[in-house]
């Protein structure tokens, strides 16, 4: 599910933190997200 | 619903407004002038955020992810993960407050992800069910609030800076004030020769009603203002050395400057909105060719004789029109008061031995603005600039935008242009705080 509307998406690692416990998963965010 | 403080001072709420009349808001992206407008396009259904969840027991704050599911100017209706297609849980947030989070940052500040109470155990193992429902979508940037807030931000006008605005009380005329408050780009005006308290008049700082100091003299404008202030102008135009309150040029939007050499010349007929009467498109004419492309339009049949009802357009104004412009558009064109039977332009021009502005003159240019018939906005009330209110776009014509005022009689439109800086996307005056005038609610008599 590629994004296309702008510029430039970047894949980010985000954390999960459930009362289960923490893992990660790979998303999209717009560009620019320093 | 969710959602904590809805409708910024004066409680309007667009979600259930939006949802009981299922329409739709103009997008962020129709608004060069409004905050995030450049990136908006990024914002798409679909995305996943991390919001709070009000419905769990834990003693502090929970949160949870939820979808975009509609997207209505900076409000978006959203569905928590788990709900599937049960729209029963939906609720509306702002995604421009400080109320909605990229997904990832509940983990950042090392809070635990909560999902509902009443679907806290529809998933036996929601780890699995979220890596499904995350993995490859899309989510903000991590640093999407402090965007919004630099967007909001506006380094030029300040409380002090003093400008030349119109006359609110003579609109051929200008007046200094003083910028008493700024919010969004608009400024809150206070007359400095004026001797009433709360004499302020509201305007955008992109407004063609507002100028830089020294700009009526340099223009040719009509200027209400004590002597020593227009000999200090003069000096100024001369040395250009400005005070550190005064507005100046380059702290303008620029204008179009027209192209060839043909002019607009006194005694010009065309068709222009009447300033005093925006839902109307008058029979004008040109009455004084000011410098630097200005024009005095009076509206026929209803001019004062001393010209204190002209109105100063630039040449390349989207509110003025060639004669016939609302013929070929279908729209209504206003005579002049007292005119006798079926208006024609053409015996019209006959009997007052005039001539009509030649059609190269306009500025023709048409923007790809995205309004549409029906789109939700919030719109200045601009008989009453204090007040935006919650309107609908009644009518497309090119550039040009017929506003309605909900809950109001339509004599009460307002024909405004596409890139008006006096038009906000829903949610707006939420985002800024300010009051937003709801439909008026017709009470009726027993």
């Amino acid at each position: 599910d590629v994004p296309t509307s702008t510029k430039k998406w970047e894949q980010k690692q985000v954390q999960i933190k459930t009362l289960e416990g923490e893992f990660s998963v790979t998303m999209w965010a717009s560009g620019g997200d320093d | 619903t969710v959602t904590s403080r809805p409708g910024g001072v004066k409680g309007f709420d667009w979600g259930p407004y939006l949802s009981s009349t299922s329409s739709d808001a103009a997008s962020v992206s129709c608004f060069k002038h409004c905050p995030m407008s450049d990136n908006w396009l990024n914002i798409t259904v679909g995305m996943k955020v991390e919001i709070q969840n009000h419905e769990c027991d834990l003693p502090e704050h929970a949160y949870w992810i939820a979808t975009v599911i509609k997207i209505a100017g900076y409000k978006s209706l959203m569905r928590f993960e788990g709900f599937g297609n049960d729209t029963s849980y939906d609720f509306w947030m702002n995604l421009c407050t400080q109320d909605v989070h990229p997904v990832g940052w509940c983990a950042t500040i090392g809070k635990p992800l909560v999902p509902p109470k009443s679907i806290q155990h529809k998933y036996l193992d929601w780890k699995e069910y979220l890596v499904k429902r995350l993995t490859g979508s899309r989510t903000l940037p991590s640093n999407f609030y402090n965007k919004v807030v630099e967007s909001i931000s506006n380094h030029r006008f300040k409380k002090g800076v003093n400008v030349e605005v119109v006359d609110k009380m003579c609109v051929s005329a200008m007046r200094v004030a003083t910028v008493d408050e700024v919010i969004g780009g608009r400024l809150r005006l206070q007359y400095v020769d004026s001797k009433e308290e709360n004499d302020d008049f509201w305007c955008h700082m992109r407004s063609p009603l507002v100028h830089p100091i020294t700009w009526s003299q340099r223009s040719g404008h009509k200027l209400h203002a004590i002597q020593e202030y227009k000999n200090e102008c003069l000096n100024k135009i001369i040395t250009e050395n400005y005070h550190p309150t005064d507005a100046v040029p380059d702290m303008f939007h620029k204008v179009k400057e027209p192209m060839g050499d043909l002019k607009f010349q006194v005694g010009m007929k065309l068709e222009a909105i009447d300033p005093l009467n925006l839902s109307a498109i008058c029979v004008a004419t040109v009455m004084k060719v000011l410098k630097n492309n200005y024009l005095m339009i009076g509206i026929d049949g209803s001019m004062a004789q001393n010209g204190s009802d002209w109105f100063c357009y630039h040449t390349s104004s989207p509110c003025i029109f060639p004669v016939g412009f609302c013929e070929i558009n279908g729209l209504d064109l206003t005579p002049p008061r007292g005119y006798k039977g079926q208006f024609k332009w053409f015996e019209y021009l006959k009997q007052s031995k005039s001539t009509a502005a030649p059609v190269k003159l306009f500025d023709k240019e048409i923007p790809k603005h995205g309004f549409k018939p029906s789109h939700k906005v919030e719109a200045v009330d601009l008989m009453e600039p204090r007040l935006i209110c919650v309107a609908t776009v009644s009518k497309v014509v090119g550039r040009l935008l017929r506003i309605h005022f909900d809950g109001w009689e339509n004599e009460y439109d307002q024909w405004v242009d596409s890139e008006s800086p006096d038009l906000y996307p829903a949610g707006w005056c939420e985002v800024m705080n300010y009051g937003l005038e709801g439909p008026r609610v017709k009470v009726e008599p027993p």
